[in-house]
């Protein structure tokens, strides 16, 4: 999990690039 | 092989399928085609590519891996909107990205490729392969830009371009994955909706030559990683300090 911690944040967050 | 998909699937649920997919893929492409259309004619002047290729090597690269850090955001985004991406256990929602994220983003190349000009979005205006003379990966750009002009030449709607997209992302042949039956079902659903969609456009005869194209792709993402690693070899650090950490998690790892 570690070494995927910013795909996890994103695949996890309700936000997204699209949103801001 | 058509052999192995489920013999059939309710029109409708094919529709809706397709819908929920292109849906997903306009909200998140990134920039819409009218402005893109907008911006056309917008394209670098020669002191403004001489500036490119006078950077040195390794900010142009960091330039580059911010760009494409940017647009796989939004191919995530892409995966996340999927119906079932997310139904799929972590470890594979991980290795499809991993694999197809950038993939998916030279898919999408074609939305902001000039054919006529042989130029491609990038950095605010329309770029030729010349600008990316400093990365030092002529070979690699002229096959990317390449493999966009082809991909125009398709002239893909949206939905089209949609359903293949996904289609890529859920390519159940990628190694690791823990569920692939699963991922498997995901595919030839998606297949099923563009073999559909290609249908209702009249346009069955193109499946094959667009299928034809995952070889290709599967390419050139591995020749950005050799071009990265080779570059890696020789600035470890600036790749390591300076590099988004994304891009680090999917390329570099």
């Amino acid at each position: 999990k570690e070494k995927h911690k910013i795909l996890h944040q994103l695949l996890q967050n309700s936000t997204s690039p699209v949103d801001l | 092989s058509n052999g192995d998909l489920p013999p059939t699937m309710p029109m409708a649920e094919l529709d809706h399928l397709a819908q929920i997919i292109s849906k997903s893929h306009l909200e998140t492409c990134q920039y819409l085609r009218e402005e893109l259309q907008q911006m056309s004619w917008q394209s670098f002047l020669q002191d403004e590519v001489d500036s490119y290729q006078n950077k040195p090597q390794e900010v142009m690269w960091q330039l580059c891996a911010v760009k494409i850090t940017e647009a796989i955001q939004y191919v995530v985004e892409f995966a996340k909107r999927i119906d079932g991406f997310m139904d799929l256990c972590q470890n594979d929602q991980i290795v499809l990205l991993k694999a197809g994220s950038l993939e998916v983003v030279l898919l999408r190349m074609c939305r902001v490729f000039d054919s006529q000009n042989n130029t491609v979005f990038f950095d605010g205006k329309f770029a030729g392969p010349e600008v990316f003379k400093a990365l030092g990966c002529d070979d690699l750009i002229m096959a990317v830009f390449d493999f966009a002009k082809s991909m125009c030449l398709l002239h893909l709607s949206e939905d089209e371009l949609a359903l293949f997209s996904a289609f890529i992302l859920l390519s159940a042949d990628r190694s690791w994955l823990q569920e692939k039956l699963q991922v498997e079902k995901l595919q030839q659903k998606t297949q099923l909706a563009l073999q559909h969609v290609l249908q209702k456009n009249q346009r069955e005869d193109g499946v094959l030559n667009k299928v034809l194209r995952v070889t290709a792709l599967r390419s050139l993402c591995s020749r950005h990683t050799e071009k990265l690693c080779a570059f890696r070899a020789v600035y470890p650090d600036i790749v390591r300090t300076h590099f988004p950490p994304l891009y680090k998690e999917l390329f570099s790892a």
